[in-house]
């Protein structure tokens, strides 16, 4: 810590010096772009990113009231999951999935979940628009529009079926490193059943970070095609880990 | 293969740190332009305003890219030189600067977040060519996914 940032903590901490407050929040609101900057890349068009950023903003202040520097830890370290949990809380807030595609995504991972019961393996699309009573093309549709957003590593997308971030603890414990792993690997186990398109998909995307239109031109498919199998490939996550 | 995976990783690392010092960097030139800009106009801006422009405007959505992750390596020698910088140029004593002392923070984050810029640049030019030859090993079949999982 730089001598004036030092001099601040005290004042904020010991005296509560509300004017060492400020000078903390402003010194750290870039740490709120960064995040805002990361979870709204991740957000599909339309949604009002202004509102994060207060959020964002929230959190920072949060973080400044509860740290304690004697613990040992850098400041950025433990604000930074507390404004990105900031910004999914007011993300889940403004409600920005539309309900269309919330129901839409439910009715699919219903009829996944039937027809994978039934007939013990992953159903084709066929299948699935069949017991949906809507042609191929239409699902494909629906799995366009249901192509949520991606605000984390896949563990939290699926579990949840909704973006969330594990709650900050004050002092990350093994426990909380331990059951993230645990998800991990079930997750893993999951993932390599998948279909083969929608295993090559996931595991290009979140293991090789590739675009949408880098793994499009390794199955000769168009990027809006790669869409459509990833979502699907998140729903069937979605019915086998909550099955 | 490995090799390839592994050099762009250790890219990709450093691509984070880079990346995450270069928009403390804008956050703290747009900052200090709204306190300038405050003292040249005389106008009253709230410290809120202040914070509004640390953070900046609303990001875009919709990206193309795969989510990143905000683990940030907070003790990375990037932010402790960029930690360093600011208070060579008195960052957090904006306040107490006179118009001169305000350029020179000024100009000096400036020229800071345009060296991380360019790196940033040169360092997504060598990932995304690696990139392409991982695509292209995955298209002639030279790799599979099975190693992965
Ligand atoms: N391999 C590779 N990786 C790339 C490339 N461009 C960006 N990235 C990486 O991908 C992350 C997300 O980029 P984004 O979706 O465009 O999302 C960006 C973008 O929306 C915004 N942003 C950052 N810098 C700029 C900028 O200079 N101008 C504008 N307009 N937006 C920016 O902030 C978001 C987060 O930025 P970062 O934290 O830097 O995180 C970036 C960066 O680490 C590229 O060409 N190749
Ligand atoms: N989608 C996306 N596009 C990206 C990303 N990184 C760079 N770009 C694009 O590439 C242009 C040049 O970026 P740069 O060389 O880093 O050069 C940038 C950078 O050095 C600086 N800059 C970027 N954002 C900010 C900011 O918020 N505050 C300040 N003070 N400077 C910024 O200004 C220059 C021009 O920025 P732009 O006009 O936005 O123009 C950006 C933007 O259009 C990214 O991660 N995602």
């Amino acid at each position: 810590d730089t001598p004036a940032i030092h001099r601040a903590w005290q004042r904020w901490v010991d005296d509560k010096d509300s004017a060492s407050r400020e000078v903390l929040i402003v010194h750290y609101s870039p740490l709120v772009k960064f995040v805002a900057g990361r979870v709204a890349a991740g957000l599909p068009a339309g949604v009002d990113t202004g509102e994060l950023i207060g959020t964002g903003i929230f959190g920072l202040m949060d973080a400044v009231d509860r740290f304690d520097p004697s613990r040992g830890f850098k400041f950025e370290t433990f604000a930074v999951p507390r404004i990105k949990g900031a910004i999914l809380d007011g993300l889940r807030a403004i409600d920005w999935v539309p309900r269309t595609v919330r129901q839409r995504s439910r009715q699919i991972e219903q009829a996944v979940s039937e027809l994978g019961n039934e007939l013990k393996r992953a159903p084709s699309d066929e299948e699935i628009a069949g017991r949906l009573g809507i042609s191929e093309d239409e699902l494909h549709d629906w799995l366009s529009a249901v192509a949520v957003a991606n605000v984390g590593p896949l563990d939290h997308l699926v579990t949840d079926g909704e973006p969330r971030q594990l709650p900050p603890s004050t002092d990350a414990g093994p426990d909380r490193v331990l059951e993230d792993r645990e998800v991990r690997s079930v997750m893993r186990a999951e993932i390599r059943q998948l279909p083969d398109r929608e295993r090559t998909v996931v595991a290009l995307y979140y293991d090789e970070g590739m675009t949408l239109a880098e793994i499009g031109s390794v199955l000769g498919v168009t990027e809006s095609r790669v869409s459509q199998i990833h979502s699907k490939a998140v729903i069937m996550l979605r019915s086998r880990l909550t099955a | 293969l490995d090799q390839l995976r592994a050099e762009r990783d250790r890219l990709r690392h450093e691509e984070d740190a880079v990346s995450f010092v270069r928009r403390l960097a804008q956050g703290r030139i747009d900052l200090v332009e709204a306190v300038r800009h405050r003292k040249s106009s005389g106008e009253s801006t709230s410290v809120a305003d202040i914070i509004r422009s640390g953070v900046g405007p609303a990001p875009s959505t919709g990206s193309a890219r795969p989510p990143r992750d905000t683990d940030v390596a907070a003790d990375h020698p990037l932010v402790t030189e960029f930690d360093q910088l600011c208070d060579r140029l008195g960052f957090d004593e904006m306040s107490e600067l006179d118009v001169p002392g305000l350029d020179r923070l000024h100009d000096g984050l400036v020229a800071f977040e345009a060296v991380q810029s360019s790196r940033r640049r040169d360092l997504f030019e060598r990932i995304d060519a690696l990139t392409a030859e991982l695509v292209r090993r995955y298209r002639d079949g030279d790799a599979s996914v099975d190693s992965l999982l």
